[in-house]
């Protein structure tokens, strides 16, 4: 049997805002280190991993490795059934073909569940080898979420160059030219205002803006965003998930024809 | 011009 509790809902919502925009479906795989799902989008241009770590749950216990097909679409519509401080639990039996969610408020006076088909999704599983990366950039993700959506306006596609002074985000095309330079902050009293540069090498990379949005839909997980680079490899925005997990989308870039 | 390239051509099934 597999059963996993969370005393809040509202991780679970977000996690399902980031990723059923970008994805139609995908296979949470659970096993006792917790659960993970990865998946490409449809055009196979983006990857987006899920981590949740079974000590970040309040209750977990996954028997037998258990693998869930999952409409996402589904999946959010049901957990829209849920308010934010209700205790949410995830139960499916060994070799299901369903999976309930489990509501509680936190009176107690309400309890309500739901249940879904699970689909036989075959999805190839990937290889992420672990790269060393040439830059390293950590900012405010609304930050972030901020440049992504101001730059989609001017093309997109968006440049992202990196250096020791700094990163910056280009773009261009009818409307004019949009450039926006961060630099390395080093004396901010709030860690999660800060913007950290770890440069190996310089790089200057192109990816599209739709993906890039896409991501952001991952900002109210997270104070901080991620951005790993390296020349003509895919691009990294991480968004931990504080006491749980993270959330890891990959983006290929858009390189010279 | 840019050309759109997939993950599938950077990270290997496994």
């Amino acid at each position: 049997m597999f059963e996993a509790r969370l005393n809040n809902a509202t991780t679970l919502k977000k996690i399902l805002d980031a990723i059923k925009d970008l994805l139609n479906e995908g296979t949470f795989d659970c096993s006792d280190s917790g659960i993970q799902l990865q998946a490409m989008d449809n055009s196979h241009v983006s990857l987006v991993s899920l981590t949740l770590r079974s000590d970040g749950f309040d209750k977990f216990r996954c028997d037998r490795n258990l693998s869930m097909g999952m409409n996402l679409g589904s999946m959010a519509k049901i957990l829209k059934c849920a308010n934010n401080d209700d205790t949410v639990t995830i139960k499916a039996q060994d070799n299901a073909d369903t999976v309930t969610f489990m509501f509680e408020s936190q009176n107690q006076e309400k309890v309500s569940d739901y249940e879904m088909k699970l689909m036989n999704l075959d999805q190839e599983h990937l290889g992420i080898p672990e790269t060393d990366y040439s830059c390293v950039v950590r900012m405010p993700a609304m930050e972030f979420a901020r440049i992504c959506r101001d730059l989609a306006q001017f093309s997109e596609s968006v440049v992202i160059c990196c250096t020791k002074e700094g990163v910056k985000f280009s773009a261009s095309g009818d409307v004019g030219s949009a450039n926006v330079k961060l630099a390395q902050t080093f004396n901010v009293d709030k860690e999660e205002e800060a913007i950290v540069i770890e440069m190996q090498e310089p790089v200057v990379l192109t990816f599209a803006c739709r993906y890039l949005n896409a991501f952001t839909k991952a900002t109210p997980l997270s104070n901080q965003v991620q951005l790993s680079m390296s020349a003509d490899v895919p691009l990294v925005v991480e968004y931990r998930i504080a006491e749980l997990g993270h959330i890891r989308y990959y983006l290929a870039p858009k390189i010279e024809d | 011009t840019v050309k759109q390239t997939k993950i599938g051509s950077f990270f290997e099934k496994e």
